[in-house]
């Protein structure tokens, strides 16, 4: 493993870490966008269905174990404890995340590199991963009050990608064979999507102002 | 063989 993909791995861990404190010990979801973690909630379910079946390594077993059970406790907690329900901001988070489910399960099934029930769902959630960050994106943009926690964890998340990125053209040039478009394509188009955060988070930390997004 | 080359990926 590469030190690009352990950081990835790291911030992606970190940004999970940052929002499960943000509900568990503060006990708040304001700001965060449900739609996203049961979308979240859904890519995990789907990509990890090997996790019984092919023991690639023991640290592989074990962050599969922590993204499973941390999106699953996420969503629970937003939909059923009743002091984070109360934060949650559901006027605002009105973005419908069954549109982005059905075409990225259609895209699997057409786009696939294997004809297997496995391999399409592992395709589906890749689609599925690169747009999921879409309602926690148009929810920041509409309360642009944004809290600190909140700001982290987007910026945690998408730093995971870029580093996910680096660590796909590392592989290119030392593994034989290391070729692949759908993974590349998908993580490209997520990554961009963050791009409009990136600026504004990045401008407001330099600046040392508190974090706003432009209507 | 290729196949799961990629799978170690989260």
């Amino acid at each position: 493993m590469n030190a690009f993909r352990l950081a990835g791995d790291m911030t992606h861990l970190i940004s999970v870490l940052v929002l499960l404190l943000k509900i568990h010990t503060i006990k708040s979801c304001a700001g965060i966008s449900l739609k996203t973690q049961e979308l979240y909630a859904l890519v995990f379910a789907t990509r990890y269905l090997d996790i019984f079946t092919d023991f690639i390594s023991l640290y592989n077993t074990v962050m599969k174990l922590i993204f499973l059970g941390s999106s699953f406790s996420i969503v629970w907690y937003m939909r059923r404890h009743k002091l984070v329900q109360r934060s949650y901001d559901k006027d605002h988070d009105t973005f419908r995340h069954q549109l982005l489910v059905l075409p990225c399960l259609i895209l699997a099934l057409l786009i696939h590199e294997q004809f297997t029930f496995k391999e399409v769902m592992w395709t589906f959630s890749i689609y599925l991963e690169a747009v999921a960050i879409l309602p926690q994106l148009v929810l920041l943009q509409r309360t642009r009050n944004i809290d600190n926690l909140t700001g982290q964890y987007v910026f945690f998340l998408g730093a995971y990608r870029s580093l996910y990125i680096l660590n796909w053209i590392y592989r290119y040039f030392t593994e034989p064979h290391y070729v692949h478009w759908i993974t590349w394509i998908s993580g490209l188009v997520q990554t961009l999507l963050y791009a409009d955060f990136f600026y504004y988070y990045i401008s407001s930390w330099k600046n040392n102002v508190k974090l706003t997004l432009p209507a | 063989h290729r196949h799961y080359d990629y799978h170690d990926e989260l």
